[in-house]
């Protein structure tokens, strides 16, 4: 029953039968050798049949990826990378902040900087506790994302943080918040952690939606030094330098809901030309 | 040798219109050949069947297809045999033993996306460049 003949099969000639199960475990091995798959995935958060009907109960990453997806389907199957960007960046509900892939698409046209890329992945934020419960770091918040098991031969041409800012008002009414994000180098248990700035970004605090940090470098190393992953911090200052709780700046975090968790998502390019093995 | 001269003679004088036509008088001479001749088939590969809707999110499966049947003479009612299928054609029959015929394989391939998740739950969209059948020819 797995592969199925629309087709008559007095028509075409052949007579079919169901497969014996040796026979489709060896048909499930092709077919994952011609995806570039070594065995198949086993996902801890898999996806139950119920999820599958109700998109809602999927977390944020797979559902920024189903956008991507159901953006381009339907679509000329010869459409490229550079368009799917284009289409999720319309979808996501974005803050009036530059994202990477949008100022790239606005600008320049002609870029090759994403039409080259040929697979996308999104990647969940590892850290199980906001961090933000212990008093030393209460102004921070932590993210890791496990860039391990990138297929072998691809690059990263761009890479973005994304986190989902909700409307605060109260106190910080007429406020805007400068946004800090940060590569932590190194971790020390009784002295502070070692981190670099890499971008920043100054929003209201009434507004809503997906901030996007670019961490295309960071990214990068990454990949290539896993052991150098040591994750992402946030810190959130008043216009006049006053450390604010991420969650009362209106950033959700674990315990928010499912899709407006933060996540990051990285584009590829294989640098080199894949052989199948022989077997 | 007089046939093919008669066939060149033919084809010079049809127009690309009149593809059809050539198509089916050449049906009628030949009917149970073409049946075999080379063409695309319907095939779908569906991940559900496999088992595997656990971990790949879209699409639910993918129309592969495949290309069978023969490639003998005329190859002109095998859309897009190669050139040297005619080569390949003249020899097999000078010495059938030992030469094959041409290979009905595909002419036309195009890409799939798909999008699944790794063992780390994140989630992957690649895009998988010759995996459907779009048109098969002699080679």
């Amino acid at each position: 029953g797995t592969l199925v003949d629309r087709r008559s099969s007095v028509d075409s000639g052949f007579l079919y039968r169901r497969l014996k199960s040796h026979e489709k475990r060896e048909m499930q091995k092709e077919i994952l050798s011609i995806l570039g798959l070594p065995h198949r995935p086993r996902p801890v958060h898999g996806l139950s049949p119920a999820q599958l009907n109700q998109p809602a109960k999927l977390n944020s990453a797979p559902l920024f990826m189903l956008d991507l997806y159901n953006a381009m389907s339907g679509q000329d199957q010869g459409m490229d990378l550079k368009d799917w960007s284009h289409r999720a960046t319309l979808h996501s509900h974005q803050l009036k902040v530059k994202s990477l892939l949008g100022s790239h698409l606005g600008s320049v046209q002609d870029s090759a900087f994403l039409s080259d890329a040929d697979m996308v992945m999104s990647f969940v934020n590892l850290v199980e506790h906001d961090k933000e419960l212990s008093p030393r770091l209460w102004h921070h918040r932590e993210f890791k994302f496990n860039l391990s098991q990138i297929p072998e031969g691809e690059a990263v041409t761009a890479a973005e943080f994304r986190i989902y800012k909700d409307c605060v008002l109260g106190s910080f009414e007429n406020q805007t918040f400068l946004i800090s994000i940060y590569q932590v180098l190194a971790e020390h248990r009784n002295r502070e952690t070692n981190i670099f700035l890499l971008d920043t970004q100054t929003v209201w605090a009434s507004d809503e939606g997906w901030l996007e940090f670019d961490i295309t470098a960071t990214s990068n190393l990454w990949v290539m030094n896993p052991r150098h992953n040591f994750g992402l911090q946030l810190k959130v200052e008043t216009k006049d330098g006053r450390n604010v709780n991420t969650k009362a700046a209106g950033f959700v975090g674990r315990d928010g809901p499912y899709d407006k968790q933060p996540f990051m998502v990285a584009f590829f390019k294989a640098s080199e030309v894949h052989l199948r093995t022989t077997r | 040798s007089a046939t093919s001269k008669r066939k060149n003679q033919n084809r010079n004088r049809y127009t690309q219109a009149q593809d059809v036509t050539r198509v089916s008088s050449i049906t009628d001479y030949n009917s149970s050949e073409l049946k075999t001749a080379c063409r695309k088939h319907e095939l779908y590969v569906s991940f559900q069947d496999l088992g595997w809707q656990d971990w790949i999110i879209a699409p639910k499966g993918y129309a592969a297809n495949y290309c069978g049947g023969e490639c003998s003479f005329p190859l002109n009612a095998h859309m897009n045999a190669t050139n040297h299928a005619i080569v390949q054609t003249l020899v097999h029959l000078m010495n059938p033993d030992y030469v094959p015929k041409p290979c009905c394989a595909p002419t036309k391939l195009n890409a799939i996306s798909v999008l699944y998740f790794d063992d780390n739950s994140n989630v992957i969209l690649k895009k998988y460049r010759n995996m459907v059948v779009r048109a098969c020819g002699c080679h």
